[in-house]
């Protein structure tokens, strides 16, 4: 089973720790400031205070013996360069990077990082699109010219059937679930009536979804 | 057209703002930091340098007037809280705060923020699933119980029809769309081939995509 090793314990990382965890994987938690480690002992493996960029620290905690390493340092660039470097040249098979800034992200590429995210820029996206039409509840770029949103279905939707609707034909929008409550009717049919409360998960070109946003 | 006033244009905040005006809204952005603001006057529509702690200031800049606001504050919990009250004070019909942990979410909510949001852990939880089986490229929750997720196709499925693999009958899987480089294949039919590179955005149960997970 694959064991992961979580570097920089802050909002992020420790999310990616404890996930990771919850699933039932071994993970190594390791970051600088003791206070953060001992908040960490009891939802992980191994929660270790330590400077990471000491490459003799991270020998002597057996890194190189996991899978995948996730470098979550944030303010401090130059530490979070110089462990994802270590990681790579002690062979870890996939490291996972956070950058800060685009430049901070190509540095990352350029030393070996398998992966670079951006926790932050990506949640600022989703919520902007949240923001400009209420009625969508989530808003996630599958490609440049793709989205799956999330819809609160419009009073104009109700009790009305996906065929009536005509959600494809007028507003070029694939229903792929309507959430209602706590249930979710994934692929429903061209029968299947909108209720009141009801939030549909859509997928459609972002022209289309923009559109929508504006008649909301 | 709704106007937008974001506070504190952090790694969070800047992305919000930005993306709002990309959308084509009116936003005014504060931070406490002038280097921060100047780097944003040319992406959004008025970038100010100000304490958004201070009442007076706010005012002054006819921040009563916004109809959204985003509080992005975030080491300094104490302005967090405070600019969120301020602006409920004020009348803004709709604030959204980012929260460090829960206690600072149930403050905010308490002071009457209408949203709260958690990037950092939110992101930590997507990357967490993805990192669990690597073809496994995009892990969004939509319910307690189900999720979208992004898979890689598996050699396995190549050159097969949706109707051969049984992806529903199988693995409780529903196949929304399928990415093939640029291009989405929205709703795809029965007969419909996987190729190889491409990627299958599919909608099910967590534990059936707990069971391909482990599968993969
Ligand atoms: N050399 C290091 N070795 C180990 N841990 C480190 C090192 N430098 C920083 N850290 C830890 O990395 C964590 C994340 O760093 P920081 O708080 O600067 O980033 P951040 O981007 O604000 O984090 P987040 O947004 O995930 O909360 C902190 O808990 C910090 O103690
Ligand atoms: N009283 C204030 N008035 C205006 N801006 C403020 C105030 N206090 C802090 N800020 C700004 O809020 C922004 C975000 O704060 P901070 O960097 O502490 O949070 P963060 O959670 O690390 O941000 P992010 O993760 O979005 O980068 C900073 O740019 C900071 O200058």
């Amino acid at each position: 089973m694959k064991q992961f090793v979580v570097i920089g314990l802050g909002r992020f990382g420790s999310s990616v720790a404890k996930t990771l965890y919850k699933l039932g994987y071994d993970v190594l938690g390791i970051d600088i400031n003791e206070e953060i480690v001992q908040s960490l002992v009891d939802s992980i493996t191994h929660a270790v205070q330590a400077d990471a960029t000491d490459e003799n620290t991270l020998k002597a905690l057996g890194v190189r013996n996991f899978d995948v390493g996730i470098v979550s340092i944030g303010d401090d660039i130059q530490a979070s360069i110089l462990v994802t470097l270590i990681l790579k040249d002690m062979g870890l098979k996939y490291v996972v990077a956070k950058a800060q800034n685009d430049l901070h992200a190509k540095v990352l590429y350029k030393i070996g990082a398998d992966r670079v995210v951006f926790p932050e820029r990506d949640m600022g996206i989703r919520v902007a699109h949240n923001l400009v039409a209420s009625n969508i509840l989530d808003y996630i770029e599958l490609s440049p010219d793709f989205s799956i949103v999330e819809i609160q279905a419009l009073p104009e939707w109700y009790d009305k059937t996906l065929r009536e609707l005509q959600m494809r034909v007028k507003h070029g929008l694939n229903v792929m679930a309507i959430k209602r409550n706590e249930d979710v009717i994934v692929s429903p049919g061209a029968e299947d009536f909108i209720k009141k409360g009801d939030i549909l998960v859509v997928v459609g070109q972002n022209k289309d979804i923009e559109k929508l946003e504006k008649h909301i």
